[in-house]
């Protein structure tokens, strides 16, 4: 499978 | 002084608020392979300790490699740190740098 596209997944703490 | 070398810090954040207070972005598989830090909020406990800063990247965290780890299990990481109460403190391993050390 290609790889994910996770650039804008921003998580806040 | 010769050439610029990534040298990775501990920070310890002790969680004297209600938040951690800040946001990451990366993970494995994407263009920014480690988190590396986008936010850093006032009034959370990362803004208090005052070493943490937006741009650097987090190598571990309490000793555990974030290497390798998707964006969602490298988030999940850091949460049950904070989230733990088995001590009142984290430690992250920063670098200024974006290196793959």
């Amino acid at each position: 499978s290609p790889p994910k596209e996770y650039e804008d997944e921003v998580t806040f703490f | 002084p010769g050439a610029p070398v990534p040298t990775p810090t501990l920070v310890h954040v002790v969680k004297n608020a209600n938040t951690l207070g800040i946001a990451i972005e990366g993970g494995a598989n994407t263009r920014q392979p480690l988190p590396r830090i986008v936010t850093i909020q006032k009034g959370g406990s990362a803004h208090g300790c005052g070493q943490l800063k937006v741009g650097q990247v987090i190598l571990e965290v309490n000793g555990v490699s974030l290497r390798g780890r998707e964006h969602q299990d490298a988030a999940c990481i850091i949460a049950e740190a904070f989230k733990s109460k088995e001590r009142d403190h984290i430690d992250f391993l920063v670098t200024e740098f974006n290196a793959t050390l």
